[in-house]
């Protein structure tokens, strides 16, 4: 199963997203 | 340790999501973040629907968690 074998496209978006509430958090 | 951080971190972050504080969060809390992450509501809606690992439409704590510590390589 691809999907979880790491490295799936969801897998930048994720990062992405969580990258993005800590500096959300960090910034306010 | 590293596990009680990551657990302390997620709830911080998860409260950042249910901005009402129900305890979950659905897609609808999703997109309204869209306004202010820069993402895209079809990247939310991916990022919600990998997270949501029961597929119920809520993403509890429980699941945002081990989302994020997938997301730390733990």
């Amino acid at each position: 199963d691809p999907s979880k074998a790491g490295g799936t496209p969801n897998e930048g978006v994720l990062a992405n997203f969580f990258n993005s509430l800590l500096s959300k958090k960090t910034g306010t | 340790e590293m596990k009680a951080m990551i657990v302390d971190k997620s709830r911080e972050l998860f409260l950042i999501c249910d901005t009402e504080n129900k305890g979950f969060i659905t897609k609808r809390d999703m997109q309204r973040l869209g306004s202010e992450l820069p993402l895209s509501p079809e990247q939310l809606e991916a990022v919600f629907d990998s997270l949501d690992d029961d597929g119920n439409g809520f993403l509890t704590l429980e699941e945002f968690t081990d989302g994020f510590g997938g997301y730390l390589g733990l």
